[in-house]
């Protein structure tokens, strides 16, 4: 049996709104410890790792680990039908064929039930192994959103240039060409719009501009993000729950 | 000109 209630629908809606526009199945795996989900786009260029903790509900309880097989426009629908500040418990059997979600507005007495079917879905569950990175960025996510979506307008290709004090944001196309420079700091009154960097390696990568505008949609869950770059390995960008968190991993573009 | 790499060369399957 599981039920895991949000205090709050709309922590749950902003997960799913964080990444339901670059994948669509996904299986969300229930377990005495939380939940986790994991999917890659069709061009097998994004990877989505999701995990929320125990921490992150109000309550949770998870007897018998259970797979839960979405389709997340599915799911959006449902969310939809809810309140943002109704609780939302997630209520499912040992062996599902539906997923109960169940809105209660506390202070009216209302109570929404819904029920969504399961899918049986074939996917791949990919190792993540704990990679090596060059260089990591931790900066506010309004801040990253707005760069890239300024930077999109100008090519289908970013460049993220980052040396020991600079990080350089780049786009480059047929209208024009935009550049975005910003150098660490911290603030100290309000801690959340500092920027830090920690450096090993100068990088230079360049990123497909329509994943990071999917990825930009995590912002939502978290005043920060965190960028990690590796000349080696895909780009991980982070958004942290209170327990848990929703990461992207993305494949860079090449020089030919 | 630049060209898209995949995640298949970097995460294996379990």
């Amino acid at each position: 049996m599981l039920e895991a209630k949000f205090e709050e629908a709309s922590l749950f809606k902003k997960i799913i709104d964080g990444f339901k526009d670059c994948v669509q199945l996904v299986n969300f795996q229930c377990k005495e410890d939380g939940i986790i989900a994991q999917a890659v786009d069709d061009s097998r260029v994004l990877l989505v790792s999701l995990e929320i903790g125990i921490e992150a509900f109000q309550e949770y309880r998870c007897d018998h680990p259970v797979t839960l097989g979405i389709d997340l426009n599915s799911l959006s629908k449902v969310l939809r039908c809810g309140n943002n500040s109704d609780t939302l418990t997630l209520i499912a059997d040992d062996t599902p064929d539906s997923v109960l979600l169940l809105f209660e507005d506390t202070k009216k007495d209302r109570i929404a039930e819904y029920s969504l079917k399961l899918m049986d879905i074939d996917a791949d569950f990919l190792k993540i192994e704990e990679l090596a990175y060059d260089t990591t960025l931790l900066m506010p996510s309004s801040e990253f959103t707005k760069i890239v979506r300024d930077l999109s307008q100008f090519s289908d290709s970013l460049n993220i240039m980052i040396t020991k004090e600079t990080i350089k944001f780049v786009a480059d196309g047929d209208i024009g060409s935009g550049s975005v420079i910003l150098k660490p700091f911290v603030n100290m009154d309000k801690p959340e719009e500092s920027i830090k960097l920690e450096m090993d390696q100068p990088v230079d990568l360049t990123f497909g501009s329509k994943y990071l505008q999917d990825i930009v949609k995590g912002s939502a869950l978290s005043e920060k993000v965190g960028v990690r770059l590796s000349s080696e390995a895909p780009a991980l960008f982070q958004f942290d729950l209170k327990s848990g968190y929703l990461q992207f991993f993305l494949a860079p573009k090449f020089n030919d | 000109k630049f060209k898209q790499s995949s995640l298949n060369k970097f995460f294996t399957k379990t």
